[in-house]
């Protein structure tokens, strides 16, 4: 499982 | 994008809104804590920094305005225009007491130490103790306005959903952010005795009142 870099949630 | 986590926002846009509706149509922010509103503000300033440099979606940076716009609204609403009701008695919780953990917790569990990652990871901490002078303030008075009880149970469904969210996130495209998911939690479990007030008392349409 991976925490994306990028954040894509608010 | 799942419906867990657009339920989720709509909860938070919904409790934004009513929040500013009731300070606007009462023109009064009695029972409201400028000093969580303080926070909230600074949540969505030290998170959405990339709004200019990094697109996800349309929604997304329609809805980073929308927050950003409408929790400085909130702030004038309270600290200049309708100042004069604003209750800075009971409004008495340290937000040092919650700025500064804040900030050395981001500076020891952070997934990156960017200046944008350090800043989301601190709103993401400062996120789940940000409504804590606001139940503090609660808790002084006593009670709250039944509006003022919405805008607590949409604000604390709005992270609840974020965690169903998360799980289905998990099972569907292994993807999981364990910084939020715990805060997340935390700040969940802070809405708990607040949840079972609402559900038990306003409810069933009486007043929201702490027990004596």
């Amino acid at each position: 499982a991976i925490a994306k870099a990028s954040h894509d949630e608010l | 994008m799942n419906i867990f986590r657009l339920l989720g926002d709509i909860c938070h846009l919904v409790a934004i809104i009513v929040l500013l509706l009731k300070i606007w149509k009462t023109r009064s922010c009695a029972g409201i804590s400028g000093k969580s509103q303080i926070l909230f503000a600074l949540v969505y300033t030290t998170r959405y920094v990339d709004l200019f440099f990094t697109y996800v979606s349309l929604y997304n940076s329609v809805m980073k305005v929308i927050f950003l716009a409408s929790s400085y609204a909130t702030l004038y609403l309270i600290y200049v225009k309708f100042k004069a009701t604003y209750d800075f008695n009971h409004d008495t919780f340290r937000i040092e007491f919650l700025l500064i953990p804040c900030v050395i917790l981001s500076l020891l569990i952070t997934h990156d130490y960017s200046p944008v990652e350090l800043l989301w990871t601190f709103s993401i901490y400062l996120e789940a103790v940000a409504i804590l002078p606001q139940l503090f303030m609660v808790s002084k008075t006593g009670e709250a306005e039944t509006i003022t009880s919405h805008y607590l149970f949409a604000l604390g469904a709005y992270r609840a959903l974020y965690i169903v969210n998360w799980i289905y996130r998990y099972y569907t495209e292994s993807f999981i952010d364990g910084i939020a998911v715990v805060a997340g939690i935390i700040q969940t479990i802070l809405y708990a005795d607040f949840f079972y007030l609402y559900i038990t008392k306003v409810l069933k349409g009486k007043d929201f009142k702490l027990p004596a």
